[in-house]
């Protein structure tokens, strides 16, 4: 979710801030406490940046589904014209709750998004 | 970049048995090039789950992989979905008399069956029995009853005194079998028919201090049920196989897909395990 | 960018919204306007949908160039103490300032995703 | 899904000649397979053209398409890149001493030199010239305004009056039209030598009433130069192929990735187009 992608995001940024600081500091003291302090960040950079693919990809599926959604939504919008027209009541009561039922759905999943 | 979507709704999301069998399911799907989705309700709760089944269907996913959870609401909500070209699976828990293509997942009559038997011979017979369920409206746990009542029907010392639900809840596996322990002293021994039912009675019971008195037999094999056993609390658990049934649900679903045959009723297996049978 | 797709995603939103009250309104009095209504609301709808993929596809390539320059801050900063430990001070100081600028190329690139 | 993925920087995005030099880009890209990014400076800022190479770069695409703007930064510039294992393809405007693979575009020099060459003819030989250029630094600009002053130095009828700078923007070239209209009353010809410089010339030109007393020769093909040239308020433009640019600049990235030979210099066509010459 947009929470996950955001806190994933914000932790990138603050560690590669915190590398960069701790380069800084080995290359100004020679101090190889900062080296250590580098090299255990930098794993932990790599960890990260492998978990955006997994944290994004959700975000893949989550649009497909969207679109899907939308075309589910028209389908059954058109389906209740077509029912209406033919004066069959009852098949398009049913395709409209359905019309009814997916909004809601898109309302929804617009907050996955 | 994967050829097919499938979609897994369990009754409970984070569940530990239910993680298993995503476990399964996404083994399978990594191999095979699924994008498997694992959505439900967080916390057992059915029009959530009837929601998520529909949504997935509004989404024009390839497969729905779904317990057949009650008759009533499933196997038309199944049905509509299947109307709607997207094949069902069901997983775990059968709802036989839908539309689904096919289930994969325990022969739960026979499994309450086998603890109904294990029970016997544990009591040697003479047992005032409480049974902790999941729901009383799901088809499995139904089911394990069935058959757990019909095993011991015919033993005269063995008598059901309670029957409740735990609404697959922890917390509420745990009230139950408090309010038991007090409201029936003469319980002797409680049979879980969920995951975590057994679990939470083994706790209760060593609460009160009554791991020496009273019998438990509960299901399936988490890690704290089988700690239950090293320690005696727990006697037996009936086994399934969760992981197995993830992983064949999508293999099926793909085998279905592709317009391959597929049985309609794959059984995974079940049987009692004891401490005797742990390394 | 984030605004764009927010824009997108309440467009969206909001004419599921109206197809539903118009064909609820055309099935309720059976008036050919509303029809209309629909109808062309309902192109609309496609041009959003369409627009999705677009919209959110800009997403995809910044994620990819993000991981990417990860890489490349990993790699420079690498560098820069493989430098510094050959006592290439001019190496080393080099591959610092690329660094420091691909660290601030990533805290920007977070508000692209 | 995506076989290459290059990036296209020009010196502003959303200007209406380097919009058709993407379309051009992206034609080639759609065809190929190419994922395309189109980015630069929403308005022309050297920094942000620089910076957004860089970006690039650490981005590790597969190529970048750029003008090569200045010898002074751009040169050292799309060295560094080069030097990453990037190909670099100059497009519109060359970096001739640069590390760039190939360029694509007009020969600036023979442009500039074409338009002097007109206005003499329109002219015949008398006319006092302001020249409206894009910036000063960039290369093909000055190569436009080189080529048209060695055109018309050997003519005693033509003196260029004033040189002015738009920053590529509508609203400084309008600016610099007018001071010019105002400072050099003298003043009876003009030639803008960007795309955008040419239109606001004329319509500062026609907001004084003066398009019957001055001459404009302008650059580039857009719709707003084309009406003018119909109305007559220009009389002439130095045509350019910007949609080639950007289809032909794509299909060589692919060929230098793909190991091909590419032709280290390829000039676009550019010739004068006249009211004449429209359908
Ligand atoms: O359906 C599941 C059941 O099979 C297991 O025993 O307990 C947990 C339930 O959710
Ligand atoms: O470089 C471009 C130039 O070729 C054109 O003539 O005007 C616009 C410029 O950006």
């Amino acid at each position: 979710e947009s929470f996950e992608r955001f806190l994933l995001l914000n932790d990138i940024s603050q560690r590669s801030n915190l590398l960069t600081e701790k380069l800084h500091g080995y290359i100004l003291d020679k101090e190889n406490s900062h080296l250590k302090d580098y090299r255990r960040e930098k794993l932990k950079l790599i960890k990260d940046q492998n978990r955006l693919y997994k944290v994004m990809s959700t975000q893949e599926v989550t649009l497909t589904n969207y679109k899907n959604m939308i075309d589910s939504f028209l389908d059954e919008g058109d389906a209740t014209i077509g029912a209406f027209q033919q004066d069959e009541i009852n098949q398009y009561s049913n395709h409209f709750n359905e019309v009814l039922k997916i909004n809601s759905f898109l309302q929804e999943s617009t907050l996955d998004l | 970049k994967y050829q097919y979507h499938f979609v897994m709704v369990p009754e409970e999301l984070d569940n530990d048995y239910w993680r298993l069998v995503e476990k399964g399911a996404r083994a399978a799907a990594d191999k095979y090039g699924v994008q498997l989705e694992y959505v439900g309700p967080k916390q057992a709760n059915i029009e959530d789950h009837v929601k998520t089944i529909e949504m997935s269907a509004a989404s024009k996913v390839d497969g729905i992989m779904t317990q057949g959870l009650s008759d009533e609401q499933f196997t038309p909500l199944i049905n509509r979905v299947v109307e709607k070209g997207i094949p069902v699976i069901t997983v775990d828990t059968d709802a036989a008399n839908s539309r689904r293509e096919a289930y994969i997942g325990t022969d739960n009559y026979y499994a309450g069956y086998l603890a109904g038997k294990e029970l016997i011979a544990d009591t040697k017979g003479k047992a005032n029995v409480a049974i902790i369920t999941g729901t009383f409206y799901a088809n499995h746990m139904q089911q394990r009853v069935k058959g757990f009542q019909d095993a011991v029907k015919e033993e005269k010392g063995i008598h059901i005194i309670a029957v409740e639900e735990s609404e697959i809840s922890r917390v509420k596996a745990a009230e139950k079998a408090t309010q038991i322990l007090k409201d029936h002293p003469e319980v002797t021994a409680f049979f879980g028919t969920s995951a975590l039912d057994g679990i939470e009675i083994a706790q209760m019971v060593e609460k009160y201090q009554k791991q020496n008195q009273i019998y438990i037999i509960g299901f399936d094999t988490l890690p704290e049920t089988i700690e239950y056993i090293r320690k005696g609390t727990i006697k037996a658990t009936v086994v399934q196989e969760p992981y197995q049934m993830g992983y064949g649900a999508v293999t099926m679903m793909i085998d279905l897909i592709n317009g391959k045959k597929v049985t309609p009723v794959v059984h995974t297996e079940t049987r009692i395990l004891r401490l005797k049978d742990l390394p």
